[in-house]
């Protein structure tokens, strides 16, 4: 995350590869499931063993023995409707919820975030030197309208995405923060409104940034679990 | 250092049965490694199952190879056979060669040994030195390998040609598809077993690479190193670098893309060469800011150009060094995933085709394209039973692989035929099915929709919305953290 500063987000999880890098960020949404984007994994029958998710802990390498950190092998990886380009990983064991590791909540069906709601992006993706890229890392950005959003981007701008608005101080996701949240605070919760999707250059100042709009495919996420 | 375990090959979850069946052979407690030394210490011995559960093993007098034998899955046993049975290629000289090839370099049948003619001879078989049917042996350590007497009355012997090990599989580009039988490195070394941490601790577990062949002892190439290589035996010496032959052919194209990239990436071979925060690429001849291995010349087939975005070890996208001292690599996720090609059955979607009349929304007459749905394919009565994977439909009324929540008996009115895509749920995302595959319980079809559709719906006041659960956090620690 790239200006932002070390913060707290318990439902973010650092998404590992069989070798035990970080490679992508995922919002814990149930006990065994998490919600990440397509572009972070090689295919939707990608045999996943030996990759893991860690909750729990700020820090992108925790030393051995943190007493927070939890590490639970992928079970299986399901792709999304075609054109969200979500994926959600099923975890080997279910997560255990404290302090460090909660739920975050689904959004209503096609619910439309208010322009102006203030929402947090976190991971431990690159910071640009503007941060301690060992922890996690939140930042604060404010939801823009369709429509001027849509005007910004002209007319590229589609149903399935949700935009923030640029700041005039670079602040937003960057490489390694691919599939974690863009989490808004509802009814004093906070809800997995989008979820954060590569980009060509990291916190733009001059453009909108774009996230998947979770609320258009929330029932394929319970679907999944459901089924 | 070396394991017993180390002249045995392992199937896991594989039994091993006789035909007809036998009584079961008596078993013992203990190790897989403590069945190996019992194994090689006994001569009638060629195979043994180990029990991981209940640590017994059974010895067993013959292999996969052997007549009247069947190879079973059983989740509780690995089936461990020796080498020397399994090999079609030869260590040295080949005398422990005891595989089944029957004839000679010049496609001559062997003779059996215990027949003295068309040609007499003084190998005649015995418990102990191998002469077993007509197969090849090498019982007078002919520098040639294995042998045998001919039923050519006018060729009394021939060499049987069998390849030494590092000769009879050869290797393309860097070896990551090795899956032959070396288990030596070039300097004599025996390999270490992958499924073991000693006398090296190592990351590669074979559960954790089903896809990289880390099969006992052999020489692979998980990593993206030079050739393949192994850990082992000596406690001095953690790895080494195999002597395997590389092919004489061309390796096969990969899926060659520039503008994005499929799977992991292996096959990109465009142009992008800076990282999304902007930090351009190192160049891959360079060894400043970042020293590193993928030198191009060492990597024919990975087309490591001037600094461009390269997956050349299997890694989960394309990357690169950066020109940042304090940032070593950098995935190029920023390059987009090419589309996946999935297609309906038969034809390809075509959203734009006339519909029939019955596809319009609000008609009463059910909707009988099939090329395209309307609203969320509620309506939809084609006969499309694929996913867009590809995977067959399940039968609705069917229980299996999966036990459907919905079924014709549940919604009578959803037209639930034979093993169509179908919307009963009414998922906004259209039609779908249970799958064949059992680990995939649903998946949508490949069907596209007719005409684009708004989705969004207006937005709703906060009051109206309740989680349970969910979204709380301890705002305290968010002050600790900082």
């Amino acid at each position: 995350v790239v200006g932002g500063q070390p913060g707290n987000s318990p439902w973010t999880v650092s998404i590992r590869n069989r070798a035990g890098a970080h490679f992508c960020g995922g919002s814990l949404v149930r006990e065994q499931w998490v919600v990440s984007t397509r572009q972070c994994f090689a295919s939707c029958d990608a045999d996943l063993a030996g990759y893991e998710v860690q909750l729990g802990t700020l820090f992108k390498d925790p030393r051995p023995g943190d007493p927070d950190q939890q590490s639970i092998p992928i079970l299986r990886i399901v792709c999304g409707p075609s054109e969200s380009q979500l994926v959600m990983l099923k975890l080997a064991r279910p997560a255990t919820l404290n302090a460090r590791v909660a739920l975050i909540c689904l959004p209503p069906e096609r619910y439309v975030v208010p322009a102006g709601t203030v929402c947090e992006i976190a991971g431990w993706g690159e910071t640009r030197g503007t941060a301690d890229g060992s922890v996690l890392n939140v930042a604060r950005l404010p939801v823009m309208a369709h429509e001027e959003c849509n005007a910004a981007l002209r007319g590229r701008l589609r149903e399935g995405e949700l935009c923030t608005a640029p700041l005039h101080a670079g602040v937003g996701a960057c490489e390694g923060d691919y599939g974690g949240p863009l989490a808004c605070l509802t009814a004093d919760c906070w809800v997995l409104e989008g979820v954060i999707t590569p980009s060509r250059v990291c916190a733009r100042t001059d453009q909108p940034a774009l996230f998947i709009r979770v609320s258009l495919y929330v029932d394929w996420v319970h679907k999944v679990m459901r089924m | 250092h070396r394991s017993p375990l180390n002249d045995f090959q392992r199937l896991r979850a594989t039994e091993l049965l006789p035909v007809p069946a036998e009584p079961p052979v008596p078993a013992e407690r203990g190790p897989a490694e403590l069945c190996a030394r019992r194994c090689a210490a006994s001569l009638p011995c060629r195979a043994f199952h180990h029990d991981r559960q209940s640590q017994l093993c059974q010895l067993l007098p013959w292999t996969q190879h052997s007549p009247h034998v069947r190879l079973q899955r059983n989740i509780h046993y690995d089936l461990y056979q020796k080498k020397e049975f399994l090999r079609d290629c030869i260590v040295g000289d080949g005398t422990s060669y005891r595989g089944t090839r029957d004839t000679t370099e010049r496609g001559l049948r062997c003779q059996p040994w215990r027949a003295t003619t068309p040609h007499d001879h003084r190998f005649l078989p015995s418990p102990r030195n191998g002469l077993e049917e007509n197969f090849c042996r090498n019982p007078d350590r002919d520098k040639r390998g294995p042998w045998c007497y001919t039923v050519d009355p006018n060729t009394r012997h021939q060499s049987c040609g069998i390849k030494q090990c590092e000769d009879a599989v050869c290797m393309t580009c860097n070896g990551e598809d090795y899956r032959g039988s070396v288990d030596h490195t070039e300097s004599g070394i025996e390999c270490q077993r992958w499924d073991l941490q000693h006398p090296h601790t190592h990351p590669y577990h074979p559960h954790k690479y089903p896809d990289k062949g880390l099969d006992d002892n052999y020489c692979r190439n998980p990593d993206g190193s030079e050739r393949p290589w192994c850990y082992t035996t000596d406690p001095g010496q953690e790895r080494g670098y195999c002597r395997i032959r590389l092919c004489k052919k061309r390796p096969r194209a990969l899926n060659v893309t520039t503008g994005c990239f499929r799977g992991k990436g292996e096959g990109y071979r465009g142009r992008v060469n800076v990282t999304v925060s902007g930090i351009p690429c190192q160049r891959w001849d360079a060894q400043a800011p970042h020293q590193h291995l993928f030198v191009p010349e060492k990597y024919p087939c990975k087309d490591l150009r001037e600094n461009y975005c390269r997956n050349p070890d299997g890694s989960e996208a394309p990357w690169c060094f950066t020109a940042r001292p304090t940032v070593r690599v950098a995935f190029c996720f920023h390059i987009r995933r090419c589309p996946d090609e999935l297609g309906a059955e038969g034809e390809p979607p075509a959203p734009t085709r006339g519909v029939p009349a019955g596809c319009q929304p609000g008609a009463s007459a059910p909707c009988l394209a099939s090329d395209c749905y309307h609203g969320h394919g509620e309506r939809y009565r084609g006969h499309v039973s694929k996913t867009r994977k590809g995977i067959t439909c399940q039968p609705w009324a069917a229980q299996a692989p999966h036990v459907p929540q919905i079924s014709p008996a549940t919604h009578p009115e959803a037209h639930l035929e034979e093993n169509y895509c179908r919307n009963p749920d009414n998922d906004s995302h259209g039609p779908w099915c249970y799958t064949m595959d059992p680990r995939t319980p649903f998946d949508y079809c490949a069907i596209k929709p007719c005409l684009a559709r708004p989705q969004l719906a207006p937005t709703l006041p906060a009051d109206a919305v309740a989680f349970e659960r969910c979204g709380q956090r301890d705002e305290r620690l968010q002050l600790k953290g900082r």
